[in-house]
């Protein structure tokens, strides 16, 4: 059975959709099965991977709410042990088509269920909103990782998040917990990335990830290429991050 | 009369929110009379300057959804002539709410319409998403001002908002047009930047703002001291960009 891990904070621009990329494709690498699900209208995840998500009607929201079989959904990557589900346009009507729907917090789920035993994990990309999405995203997922961007307002926005989290868990999914916060664009030149790291290891001391990923500019090059920053760079310190929280978050499994 | 300005990308983390405030205090900085209306329920724009919505009963929430009077909903800022409507948890709601509702899509424009002979300019910072709360500021506005990271993702979904915004027009709004592309977080150490500039140039040549934002990191330390970059640090190059920026933004009214 798979571990179902969303990858979500409602914060903008906090590097959801570069973990998400980055974090799967570095244990596709490890010859790990791994599905990446692009679960946000503006399909960064699908064009950082080098799919065109309108090309097709092979996509996550003809499963989420046209009730098709995911697996016809599923689409390959450069990377032979990753597949990718894709997003496209459609889904931002689907926010409003989810709201009179029947089960509407429970559609993921029953749509990931189809090919859960085909994957050892399965990540979910988030859109930057705590909407129906987000939440059919933490009521199908087991753990959340929670990009947190070395900023003032992403800090800020933490506590709302991990309130959320703790709402779904109590009426939607009992099951579900933080897997770990992830630092991201951490600058060691400046004062406010310093701060940030501080506060987060003060009040969340047993949820931070050891790796930082620290700001790389190659991490913001590859999705022009449509490829993971390990096939676009291996020896960047960006590729050289997301390789290490791998391996910290196979060792995080091991020990629960 | 006032003029109402938007200030919307779905895609996070661009710079709408640092645009809002720094934009509108400029403007304020140079006595004219500004509203900032904190659109967003992460409610930046209120903690950016200094406001907790949470604190009271008066803020965007409750003319939107509740229909009370905006007026009543006003609160001041450290420079005499910018109010702000803040913000809270409640507007995550309102999306949802808002679906059922009665001309739903007018709703801000209605409440706008109660405090518009007060100012000179009413800025509306948007959510990361085109959705409901988006398409009221689209509707209740006269133009849009579109922040732009100097980053692929951002570029990649400009096409996109410029075409929810020909929609709103076509069928909401017709007298909205786009007042201006705004480069943002521009690192000009960094190939990307450059690259994202001369696509922008090519493709929107007379849309863009000549100001560009540099990324610089007194923009980031102001609103944890809850205050416009200009009352922060005013020599810092965020301040004197925005400066600039008002200016510009000026300058183009008076050519209409
Ligand atoms: N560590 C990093 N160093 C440099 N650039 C980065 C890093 N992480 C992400 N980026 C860039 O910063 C921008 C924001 O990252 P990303 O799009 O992954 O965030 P997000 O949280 O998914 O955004 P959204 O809220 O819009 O979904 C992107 O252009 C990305 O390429
Ligand atoms: N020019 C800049 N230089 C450095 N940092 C910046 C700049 N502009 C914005 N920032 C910082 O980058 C982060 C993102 O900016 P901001 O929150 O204004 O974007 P946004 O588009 O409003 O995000 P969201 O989509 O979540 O509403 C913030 O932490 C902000 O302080
Ligand atoms: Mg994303
Ligand atoms: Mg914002």
């Amino acid at each position: 059975m798979s571990r179902i891990v969303a990858i979500a904070n409602q914060k903008g621009g906090v590097g959801k959709t570069t973990t998400a990329i980055n974090l799967s494709s570095a244990l596709a690498a490890s010859e790990r099965k791994v599905l990446l699900v692009d679960l946000d209208p503006q399909a960064n995840a699908s064009s950082g991977l080098g799919v065109n998500g309108s090309a097709s009607n092979a996509n996550i929201y003809q499963a989420l709410i046209k009730d098709l079989n995911l697996s016809k959904m599923i689409c390959n990557t450069e990377l032979a042990s990753l597949k990718l589900v894709p997003s496209n346009e459609q889904l931002a009507g689907a926010e409003i088509e989810l709201v009179n729907l029947p089960n509407r917090e429970y559609r993921l789920q029953a749509a990931l269920n189809q090919v859960r035993d085909r994957f050892e994990f399965i990540f979910i990309d988030c859109p930057p909103s705590l909407s129906l999405l987000t939440v059919n995203a933490l009521v199908a997922a087991q753990a959340v990782i929670v990009p947190l961007q070395c900023e003032y307002y992403a800090l800020e926005g933490l506590g709302r998040l991990l309130r959320t989290v703790k709402l779904v868990k109590e009426r939607l999914n009992p099951g579900l917990r933080i897997e770990g916060i992830l630092l991201t664009m951490f600058d060691r030149r400046n004062n406010l990335s310093w701060q940030v790291v501080e506060e987060v290891k003060k009040h969340f001391p047993n949820q931070i990830y050891r790796t930082v990923i620290p700001r790389n500019v190659r991490l913001g090059e590859a999705p022009s290429f449509g490829r993971p920053v390990i096939l676009y760079d291996i020896n960047s310190p960006g590729a050289q991050s997301y390789l290490e929280l791998a391996r910290e978050f196979l060792s995080r499994k091991e020990k629960r």
